[in-house]
């Protein structure tokens, strides 16, 4: 495993820790968008039903457990917390989720390696984890406030896929990978759709003032 | 040639 690759596991271990750390000692999930969280669920479930078909290492198999398990407790937290819940910002949440399901699923069953169950569903993860940070992203541009912990949530899961893009790019140069587009394809996507909040979370962050995104 | 890719990513 290359750097870039650990990288950008591990920032979006922290990511998830950091969301975590919100939930739990915080007792808050406000400016969280549930529906997010919801698609991530999904993205994981679909993409890592393989999880007790094939076995890479043992890191692969802990982190996809780590990765079902902490999204399906966040949305536990989120949507059944009785404390937690009551600071979700339902009102402002409004995304459609069917919206984001319904073209991935469509575009996986069109664009795939193998017209087969997982291997749609696998592709399907990928295209809909693309895409499933939209609803918060329009969350956070309804806030007012946006808190570090949610704002360096984000930007972690940003840099996350940013890590993962260096890294196709090492696995095919320097360890002679072959040629994976769809990954490649929506990897680049997915952190295009962080590029107007890196540039919001960098300057906030250099002016030392607070985020906040333009409506 | 080159090395077959697995899906040993997350």
């Amino acid at each position: 495993m290359n750097a870039f690759r650990l990288a950008g596991d591990m920032t979006h271990l922290l990511s998830i820790i950091l969301l975590l750390h919100k939930i739990r000692a915080m007792k808050s999930c406000a400016g969280i968008s549930l529906r997010t969280q919801e698609l991530y669920v999904i993205v994981f479930v679909t993409r890592y039903v393989d999880l007790s078909m094939k076995y890479y290492s043992f890191y692969n198999s802990i982190m996809k457990i780590v990765f079902l398990g902490t999204s399906i407790s966040i949305v536990w937290y989120m949507r059944y917390h009785k404390v937690v819940k009551q600071t979700y910002n339902k009102d402002v949440d409004t995304f459609r989720h069917i919206f984001l399901i319904l073209p991935c699923f469509v575009l996986a069953l069109l664009i795939n390696r193998a017209f087969t169950v997982i291997e749609v569903l696998w592709t399907f993860s990928l295209y809909l984890e693309a895409v499933a940070i939209l609803p918060q992203l329009v969350l956070l541009q309804r806030s007012r406030n946006i808190d570090n912990l949610t704002g360096n949530y984000v930007f972690l899961l940003g840099a996350y896929r940013a890590f993962y893009l260096l890294n196709w790019i090492y696995r095919f140069f320097i360890e002679n990978h072959q040629v994976r587009w769809i990954p490649w394809l929506s990897g680049l996507l997915q952190t295009a759709i962080y590029a107007d909040f890196f540039y919001y979370y960098i300057k906030s962050w250099k002016n030392r003032e607070k985020l906040k995104l333009p409506a | 040639g080159r090395a077959v890719s697995r899906k040993d990513e997350l």
